[in-house]
């Protein structure tokens, strides 16, 4: 691998990126979801996080233009070059720019928008070429990689880790609880008695518990938890989401990170995500949402945020009036806020730090306290 | 016809890999021809610091496995010198 001369990087880790227009050969969901895993691959392997921002200036703005497009290197028409992109810092640098003569796809009959997007936000990050053929930072785009598994060569690894460095490790001890994932520094320990869950959903009778970059998989009539990298199943997901639900009539779980929300269907993203919280009602004021549960018998969502909850109508797609309401209002023994909400055997079961209250939603109170992880046969 | 033809395939191979090399192997434009060739000629440098950069037979000659490669897609990010 190599850098820039003098190897600049961001001196922040937490960076902003804009996707500021979008080429026609793709849908925007298209390329927003190729944009966002490209970053994930990035993040994955280093501290750095990605916001995305719809206005003003980000770190890294991101542009499809023909020919010269205002920085003084044009580009050349359909074919050769693809896409390039400035080193870290202010201004123009860090940007990268797509070049539209090219036709961008999802997969690979024209050229792979996510596999090119990956490299140029390489070099937004600080890396240079690479000499090395299996490394992403080769110059030369190649197909043959294995893109629904993309992986980083361990060239690529070493050089965004010569400038950023590992992933942090967990405030959890970093022990592997299952084989489910090879060991790797900063996994959370399933048996750690002080773990906390940053959302818990059902899907298709199963139980998943998410925590940083990784989630449990839980079965009810298997004892051991797995416990995998949520990249593995959804590569086009967010690491340390907010909330997630499941609506199972829909065959859906609905993931929450900060002002947006996705949909996965089984291993499944679903087209059309990532959309806005707000597009769901909640007032401009939210930034986040903290858990949520869908009432299958009632048809509705709770949102919970902060110390308060929504209640919304899944048959009419809004939320109830009069809503929010404190949460201790109605779920006497909750809160004031809590990690994340699931339901099982018509209990609901809210995690708060690393404790969980059984809450028994008809007799609306708490019948038991456990600990967050009591689920994993510690 | 067939002589015509084969200069200007020469002289549009020529072009390119100078483009090519003034473009992402920072070759300093209008420094030599590739008429001028000779082993020790800015160009040729140039030519084998790519062919090993790209993990090609280093040969200093733009010969057919080179120009694949060249005509192959890839990053146009701007090189160091820009």
């Amino acid at each position: 691998f190599s850098t820039f001369p003098a190897s600049p990087k961001w001196r922040k880790t937490h960076l902003t990126y804009r996707i500021v227009n979008y080429t026609l050969d793709l849908s925007e969901n298209a390329v927003d979801s190729a944009i966002e895993r490209a970053l994930r691959v990035w993040e994955e392997v280093t501290p750095l996080t990605f916001t995305r921002i719809y206005e003003g200036e980000a770190d890294i703005m991101i542009t499809f233009s023909v020919r010269e497009h205002g920085d003084f290197i044009p580009f050349d028409g359909p074919g050769q070059v693809l896409a390039h992109a400035f080193a870290p810092g202010q201004g123009i640098l860090g940007d990268a720019h797509f070049d539209d003569d090219e036709q961008w796809t999802e997969d690979t009959a024209g050229i792979n928008l996510f596999l090119v997007a990956a490299h140029e936000l390489g070099h937004s990050l600080g890396l240079y070429h690479s000499d090395n053929p299996e490394a992403l930072m080769y110059p030369i785009y190649d197909t043959s990689k294995d893109l629904p598994r993309f992986r980083l060569s361990q060239d690529d690894v070493k050089g965004i880790q010569s400038l950023y460095g590992p992933p942090p490790a967990s405030p959890a001890d970093p022990v592997v609880p299952t084989e489910s994932v090879p060991p790797v520094p900063g996994t959370p320990a399933t048996c750690n008695p002080d773990l906390s869950f940053d959302a818990i959903s059902t899907l298709r009778g199963e139980i998943l518990f998410f925590k940083d970059r990784y989630f449990w998989r839980k079965h009810m009539n298997v004892l051991e938890p797995e416990f995998h990298s949520i990249s593995t199943f959804w590569p086009s997901l967010p690491f340390n989401i907010d909330a997630a639900y499941e609506v199972t009539s829909k065959d859906t779980v609905f993931i929450f990170k900060g002002k947006q929300f996705w949909a996965i269907r089984g291993n499944e993203a679903q087209a059309g995500y990532p959309k806005r919280i707000h597009t769901l009602g909640f007032p401009p004021t939210i930034s986040k949402i903290d858990a949520a549960i869908s009432d299958k018998e009632e048809k509705k969502t709770y949102f919970f945020a902060e110390n308060k909850y929504w209640r919304f109508d899944e048959r009419k797609w809004s939320m109830d009036p009069g809503f929010p309401k404190l949460i201790t209002e109605d779920f006497p023994g909750i809160g004031p806020k809590v990690d994340a909400v699931f339901e099982a055997f018509g209990f609901f079961y809210f995690s708060s730090g690393s404790s969980q209250m059984e809450f028994d939603p008809n007799a609306k109170r708490v019948t038991r306290i456990l600990k967050s992880n009591s689920w994993f046969n510690c | 016809y067939p002589l015509a033809r084969g200069v200007r395939n020469r002289d549009s191979t020529m072009d390119f890999a100078q483009n090519y090399l003034e473009n992402y192997y920072n070759l300093a434009k209008d420094v030599e021809k590739f008429f001028r060739r000779k082993d020790s000629s800015p160009v040729v440098k140039k030519i084998k610091e790519m062919q090993s950069f790209l993990g090609l037979k280093v040969t200093g000659q733009l010969d057919s496995d080179t120009m694949e490669m060249m005509h192959k897609p890839r990053c146009g990010v701007p090189d160091v010198g820009h």
